[in-house]
């Protein structure tokens, strides 16, 4: 539960991130914006979008983050 | 194999994010 709560702090943190325009949802052009603040290619910020958006309605909200995240979380500690 | 290195699947490219995103937290206090 606690770390739950960690989880979705972390969550927002990197949503807000991402969401420079406080929108309340991740567009493309705000993913591929990061391209100047992560080690990340245009092509690898494509992919994250289109894994997160898992809806397909071409943005992310905050429960298609946190759940990308969360998966990415439980990954982690599988390998 | 080309899809076998890191960040060719979803999952390595998902986890390349939040990791360059979670080392950009920690990396400014």
């Amino acid at each position: 539960p606690e770390q739950q709560l960690a989880m979705l702090g972390k969550a927002h943190e990197f949503f807000q991130i991402c969401d420079v325009e406080s929108k309340g949802f991740i567009t493309r052009g705000d993913m591929q914006r990061l391209h100047n603040e992560l080690p990340l290619s245009l092509e690898e910020l494509e992919k994250v979008f289109d894994t997160l958006d898992t809806d397909g309605n071409g943005s992310l909200s905050p429960e298609e983050f946190s759940t990308g995240f969360s998966q990415f979380l439980a990954e982690q500690k599988v390998s | 194999d080309p899809n076998m290195k890191a960040g060719a699947t979803s999952e390595g490219v998902l986890a390349n994010f939040f990791n360059s995103l979670l080392s950009k937290k920690t990396g400014s206090p």
